[in-house]
């Protein structure tokens, strides 16, 4: 049974494993990422596949940005000012980055963007 | 986020999260959920690290981000982040790098630089608890032998303190929401409570994989922000991860 008024606070579940039913919206695939490629190119795999998908997530964040200042400024200083910051950021995760951005097409400000997004976050 | 490093009556140490993200960052009042959260599903990703065609570390991570939220090293220790709020936050961290001054190191590189490179737990703890970050942070660390569990509260520059599994004070197990332990959660946003309540209610002689999944499954641990949860025993190397849904009524947050 569950409270139902904030917090809406259940009795403790059991027997939910294996995963099923309303609570459960999907397994996860695996990748292996080779740490002896260079960095630029340890992602590729993964981001082939889920190219899309990060797209799509990042236009998202866009859409909030322009909706928090509708004259696209938040926008233009993360693609003209974190591509900066990629080169400050130390290796091999300013590589790494670099080459997500080269196969998923997404500007490199924003993938920075993306991996920063905890310390930015915190504002 | 929840995470929870739990020893059972045989020594064995499970560790345990759900990763909640994405908090006012857009509601979408038709479908009850938050945008981001929604928009992050779909890039959960579980990562085999290799070198030398050997398994380094495996992680849970969104495609894209570099850094490690989730990642177990095999036989060694098992390791999760959960975000701290302060004052003294990253923007502060960012600010200083941006002026030049970089003796800090973003979160998520230094639990990815944990992972591959740290050979035990202690190590682990060490460079956890060391470290001089960008923004405050909980890291929650499992290791391979009895008693290895902690919860380190960290600032930018301190660690502020160190909460360990202590089974002769009959603490097996230690659990992790965002807020500082020795602190009452915000009475909003209360998921150590019933958490708590439903780890006691399965007591250390039931507790597994299994169980741990059903704790994270009970409402509000489980709310419209968790994106993934995954469950790990460093003594098998194993990670699992599945993507999570809430259904209606379930908290925001």
């Amino acid at each position: 049974s569950a409270q139902f008024i904030p917090p809406y606070t259940e009795d403790c579940r059991t027997d939910m494993y294996p995963p099923k039913g309303p609570t459960f919206k999907g397994a996860v695939s695996w990748y292996t990422v080779d740490l002896d490629l260079p960095p630029g190119k340890r992602w590729a795999a993964v981001i082939s596949d889920k190219k899309a998908e990060l797209v799509s997530m990042v236009q998202a964040i866009k859409d909030l940005a322009n909706a928090l200042v509708p004259s696209g400024r938040l926008i233009e200083l993360v693609d003209v000012s974190l591509p900066l910051m990629a080169n400050t950021l130390p290796q091999p995760f300013g590589e790494e980055i670099k080459g997500i951005s080269a196969v998923s097409g997404v500007p490199l400000g924003e993938v920075v963007l993306f991996n920063i997004f905890y310390e930015v976050f915190t504002v | 986020c929840t995470s929870i490093v739990a020893e059972d009556e045989k020594g064995n140490l499970f560790h345990a999260r759900n990763l909640d993200f994405g908090l006012f960052m857009g509601w979408d009042i038709k479908n009850k959920s938050w945008i981001i959260t929604e928009k992050l599903k779909p890039l959960v990703v579980n990562l085999d690290f290799r070198r030398n065609n050997q398994t380094v570390f495996k992680s849970t991570n969104f495609a894209g981000y570099v850094g490690m939220l989730t990642g177990i090293k095999p036989r060694t220790f098992t390791l999760t982040m959960n975000e701290r709020f302060s004052l003294d936050g990253g923007y502060i961290g960012i600010l200083e790098w941006i002026f030049g001054k970089r003796d800090g190191i973003w979160m998520s590189f230094l639990t990815r630089s944990v992972l591959e490179n740290a050979n035990s737990y202690e190590e682990a703890k060490t460079l956890l608890a060391q470290t001089k970050l960008l923004a405050p942070a909980y890291f929650i660390l499992g290791g391979n032998q009895t008693g290895q569990g902690c919860i380190i509260t960290r600032s930018r520059l301190l660690s502020i303190d160190v909460f360990d599994i202590n089974l002769k004070l009959g603490r097996w197990f230690v659990l992790e929401t965002n807020y500082d332990h020795w602190k009452e959660p915000l009475f909003l946003d209360d998921r150590r409570t019933p958490a708590i309540k439903c780890m006691n209610q399965t007591t250390q002689s039931n507790i597994s994989l299994k169980t741990l999944y059903d704790v994270l499954s009970t409402k509000p641990v489980l709310n419209k922000l968790t994106a993934y949860t995954t469950l790990m025993q460093v003594s098998e190397g194993t990670l699992e991860s599945y993507i999570r849904d809430c259904p209606n009524p379930c908290m925001p947050w």
